[in-house]
């Protein structure tokens, strides 16, 4: 009971080690219910860990994920736009948190639905970054050779996004969201389907995937070996000048 | 590279009295993440084995431990010199990772690996 009651506690007495900054960032207070979290986002993420550890967590040695930690990120809730043309559009927007010194973006993936049924209707879908439309700017399109869609399963489509976030977004200072946009088009328009249209959210329709690799545990397990053996380099007159000083 | 004692988890029969002479072993244990008071936020695995260290050291120091000198040097002083010094004591020599797939306050899901969570064997130091 005492575990139970007092483990974030007991953390916040030792906040300087890594682990437990990590935890105390990381972990949401037991009073916050556990957030829902169900359908597609779940279960990529739990074919993920299956894929990468087995049943007691150990990760596996030929796991192929490429990565120390994978953070699925959601779009912020938004509801679908008005029909444009033949197309149905909707805004994506993806919050990013704030860079980690110790981690390192290897990629970045979006994973969308590219068949969509609503009752009676079947659209095909993609995902185009979406920028500010200004002469620098180049649009890239699904179509372009750096976003080549990769499909998953009937319904669902996996696009590498890795240079437009890279190049567009990652270095960024300050509140920084990712804007994609999600276009279905269906053969015949219907005012049914764009009423069913105007009632899908963003939530079911797009999820972004960001790989990072942790650097820090490299360095720290280095600091040790360099750090001995470049005092030892140093330990004539470099050091003891510092001293004297 | 001679491997450290209590390398292997041991068997059965042999975990609830611990090795006869007491000495210095990798002891298995389990704790869910409830008992952590984590179980609100991770979501896998559901039960995490960290293991422990556990029993006296030998006076004597053999390769097999893999004590560092200063651990060889401690036991001479404890027991040639001042028997205030202790003799070294019984801890996680290697660690292995565990990953965790977690769920963050805003609805973001987390799969992470992190370092040195399970205790694999034991040394003296």
């Amino acid at each position: 009971k005492t575990g139970q009651q007092s483990s974030i506690a007991l953390l916040t007495e030792a906040p300087t080690l890594p682990l437990i900054q990590e935890l105390l960032d990381e972990a949401p207070g037991k009073e916050h219910k556990k957030p829902q979290v169900l359908g597609h986002p779940l279960r990529y993420m739990l074919e993920l860990y299956h894929r990468s550890a087995d049943l007691y967590g150990h990760p596996r040695e030929n796991r192929t994920i490429g990565a120390t930690m994978v953070r699925l990120v959601r779009p912020m809730a938004n509801v679908a736009r008005p029909l444009r043309g033949p197309w149905h559009t909707q805004n994506l927007d993806f919050p990013l948190r704030p860079n980690q010194v110790a981690y390192r973006l290897v990629r970045a993936t979006v994973v969308y639905r590219h068949q969509l049924h609503l009752t009676h209707f079947h659209l095909s879908c993609h995902v185009e970054p979406w920028v500010q439309k200004s002469p620098d700017n180049h649009f890239p399109s699904s179509e372009g050779s750096s976003l080549k869609p990769s499909m998953m399963s009937k319904a669902w489509t996996e696009m590498d996004i890795t240079q437009h976030v890279q190049q567009r977004l990652w270095n960024h200072k300050g509140r920084r969201i990712l804007h994609l946009r999600f276009m279905c088009q269906q053969q015949k328009r219907s005012e049914i389907l764009q009423l069913q249209w105007r009632g899908t959210s963003s939530l079911d329709v797009a999820f972004l995937l960001l790989y990072f690799n942790d650097t820090h545990t490299n360095n720290q397990k280095a600091k040790p070996l360099s750090r001995g053996l470049e005092e030892f380099m140093e330990s004539e007159s470099p050091l003891l000048l510092r001293r004297v000083r | 590279q001679a491997g450290s004692i209590g390398s292997e988890v041991p068997g059965p029969s042999w975990k609830h009295d611990g090795p006869e002479n007491n000495q210095c072993s990798l002891y298995p244990f389990q704790v869910s993440f409830h008992q952590l008071g984590w179980d609100h936020w991770i979501i896998a695995p559901h039960r995490y084995t960290p293991n422990y260290c556990k029993g006296t050291c030998p006076r004597v120091l053999r390769y097999g431990l893999n004590s560092p000198n200063h651990a060889i040097i401690q036991n001479l002083v404890n027991e040639l010199v001042d028997q205030s010094v202790p003799q070294p004591s019984c801890v996680p020599y290697k660690y292995v990772p565990i990953s965790i797939l977690l769920i963050e306050a805003n609805g973001n899901i987390l799969y992470k690996e992190y370092e040195d969570m399970i205790a694999q064997s034991c040394t003296c130091r």
